[in-house]
């Protein structure tokens, strides 16, 4: 187990990265080719103007949808991921609490079109005025933001592989029971990462990688958000959103 | 944490699907 020794070989961290580039390819949810085929497939003025004209609650809960299937992908990744399901229950959900919806964040910038600034949303690509009925205008073009800041870097499939792994996989998390355990695999993570970088020729990439603490704000300024929504509308939440979503963020 | 998480609980008892 790549859990057990203190110092991995080069042979085990070759496994490990195997097999998160395995589990990433598995459940990436979306292929990458099909996206940049489908980068032209814009909403129409008509669709946009729709989308604004649905209610906040509507829009919300078609949000919150798209979420959780995508935190769905995410959770299946971190199963098939080595050394994951050797930490106990506990860290586990430490883990995907904290760093599901920051994995998800980070995936989408392979959905996202820098050129015009939109994102594939409900089967074409749409700018952030297509999110305009949530409220939370802000937010949006924090997120449209951070993905066009990401898309600089040019991120391969792999890349994205191993650095969600490493997103996921952070011993600095509260409440973990098994921080040295967590710590191992975060350790092989790294040396994983960078040794595919240095492979690659793309280690530039490790100094302008987004800091730890620009996709934790994301993630807290999507909290908030849904706590003041949830305050105006809790029975919408309690009675239509959807259970995991809920779970992890209310 | 897995009583206030069941849904995360159980997905991840269940087999990979």
């Amino acid at each position: 187990s790549i859990l057990e020794s203190p110092n991995s070989s080069v042979t085990e961290i070759e496994h490990l990265t195997q097999n998160v580039l395995k589990s990433y390819r598995e459940t990436c949810q979306l292929r990458l080719e099909d996206l940049q085929l489908l980068r032209l497939e814009t909403f129409s003025w008509e669709e946009v103007r729709s989308y604004q004209k649905k209610s906040m609650e509507e829009m919300w809960e078609r949000c919150a949808c798209r979420i959780t299937e995508a935190i769905q992908y995410v959770v299946e990744f971190a199963k098939r991921m080595g050394g994951f399901m050797e930490l106990c229950q506990n860290d586990q959900i430490v883990l995907l609490k904290a760093g599901a919806m920051e994995v998800v964040l980070v995936r989408m910038c392979r959905a996202f079109n820098s050129e015009n600034r939109t994102v594939f949303f409900e089967g074409k690509y749409a700018g952030p005025e297509l999110f305009k009925s949530l409220g939370c205008n802000e937010l949006i073009n924090s997120i449209f933001d951070f993905a066009h800041s990401l898309c600089s870097l040019h991120f391969s499939e792999n890349e994205i592989a191993l650095f969600t792994a490493l997103v996921l996989i952070n011993s600095s998390r509260p409440w973990l029971q098994e921080k040295d355990k967590v710590e191992r695999l975060q350790n092989n993570l790294e040396l994983a990462f960078k040794h595919m970088l240095r492979k690659t020729h793309r280690e530039s990439i490790l100094a302008k990688l987004p800091p730890k603490g620009k996709l934790r704000s994301l993630c807290y300024q999507h909290m908030e958000k849904l706590r003041s929504f949830r305050q105006m509308y809790p029975i919408i939440v309690h009675a239509v959103f959807p259970p995991l979503y809920k779970e992890l963020f209310s | 944490l897995q009583e206030k998480h069941r849904i995360l609980h159980k997905l991840l008892q269940n087999g990979n699907s």
